[in-house]
């Protein structure tokens, strides 16, 4: 429910003025989601894959993580669509631990570590934001998640 | 008295949100301009590091929709720093916040999207990934003009659900200005969770997801694999009959972002 707090909160005068936001007097609310934006989106990828491709082989580091219990971008679709990349395993799949808990399951492979947050949904860190902690430290320092 | 869109660094600090809590890190927001004829300005909020910010890299973060906003999701709710309590009266300490580890910038974008304007109001109404993608490469140009001081950081660039596409899309716009300018950006890597990738294996893993842990029934199940194109953008009537028939008849009242969690009524 903490998206109905954003939208009184942001809405505040006081807080506006804080952020030095909306300066011009927009003519509509501030909302969390715009729902003209969503309605009017004209112009998307089909799919991202090739972009992955060129990003990889540009040496870019790639993660990709998924909360297990989203229903709405789920992790068989995740799953399904990183297996299209045919990518060599180089670290085989193990789960992986926070705090003595198995935060999820990951597999490295050439160019893109794939981790599953065991217990997340769609908002990995607001649901699991200890697990979603680790999953960024390891991210920034380049490193497999902890096997212990 | 609130910054203007163009103006430096020092004008974009924020001394206090209403509420908040004591901290020790520093924080700004304000709006770059993107597009000056059509008066798009997109607006953003650094939370820097709580300990070290100047040997930690910024961190970019992006919320997906398309349509929804960072500062709603990602630093509201996910990542940052504070919390708002639920009588939208005053802020709380996230000790999860990502900014422990490195300086957060949540973009709002595109223009429409949160505080983020454009003057141009059919700019509303024809927005897509590409200019997505422009936009946000002008304003981290900019960005970092305004704030030279994280020109020589790492950068990274991390978002979930539809920033699937915003994130890789930026950092392939980055690969691409930096191979024509002699002041590159140090983008170093991207990660993004829950994210839409690729329509038909995400359509096909999702129904296959709600099937595997029983969300919806076997009949169902082969009836969208047997008549939905999961290729396309726009599926059949028959097709979203089915779709509209699993999520009203047979998920029951969850919450389909997290199936395990009770609803937000």
């Amino acid at each position: 429910c903490t998206e109905k707090y954003a939208e009184i909160y942001f809405n505040r005068p006081d807080v506006q003025k804080a952020l030095h936001a909306n300066i011009t007097k927009i003519p509509y609310r501030w909302t969390a989601c715009s729902e003209l934006l969503n309605r009017n989106w004209n112009d998307t990828d089909v799919s991202i894959l090739p972009i992955y491709r060129e990003l990889i082989s540009s040496g870019m580091r790639v993660w990709v993580f998924s909360g297990d219990v989203d229903s709405v971008v789920p992790v068989t679709a995740t799953r399904y669509s990183i297996s299209q990349l045919k990518l060599r395993t180089k670290v085989p799949w193990y789960p992986w631990y926070v705090k003595n808990q198995v935060g999820g399951w990951t597999e490295v492979y050439e160019g893109l570590t794939f981790a599953t947050v065991r217990g997340a949904g769609h908002e990995v860190p607001l649901f699991k934001p200890r697990a979603a902690l680790q999953l960024f430290k390891s991210f920034l320092k380049g490193e497999p998640l902890p096997k212990s | 008295g609130g910054s203007q869109p163009d103006d430096g660094a020092a004008a974009d600090r924020i001394w206090a949100l209403p509420g908040q809590p004591e901290v020790s890190f520093e924080q700004f927001s304000g709006y770059v301009t993107v597009n000056r004829a059509a008066g798009r300005a997109l607006f953003y909020w650094l939370t820097e590091a709580s300990i070290q910010p100047l040997s930690k890299p910024l961190v970019i973060w992006l919320n997906g929709g398309p349509g929804c906003s960072s500062i709603a999701y990602g630093a509201s709710e996910e990542i940052g720093p504070f919390r708002i309590n639920n009588k939208a009266s005053g802020l709380v300490p996230n000790k999860f916040s990502w900014n422990s580890l490195a300086n957060l910038l949540f973009l709002e974008t595109p223009a429409g999207v949160g505080f983020s304007y454009t003057n141009r109001s059919s700019d509303l109404l024809n927005t897509g990934d590409r200019r997505t993608a422009k936009d946000s490469l002008e304003f981290l140009v900019r960005w970092l003009n305004r704030f030279p001081w994280y020109k020589t950081r790492d950068i990274f660039i991390t978002g979930e659900s539809y920033a699937g596409h915003y994130v890789p899309q930026l950092a392939r716009e980055i690969l691409a200005y930096n191979a024509k300018s002699s002041h590159p950006i140090h983008l170093k890597g991207i990660m993004v969770g829950n994210a839409v990738t690729d329509n038909y294996y995400d359509n096909l893993g999702t129904v296959t997801y709600w099937w595997s842990h029983a969300m919806i029934s076997d009949k169902t199940y082969h009836e969208l694999i047997n008549t939905c194109d999961f290729s396309r953008q726009k599926e059949s009537n028959e097709c979203e009959s089915l779709y509209t028939y699993a999520m009203d008849k047979e998920f029951g009242n969850i919450d389909q972002y997290n199936i395990y969690a009770p609803p937000c009524n």
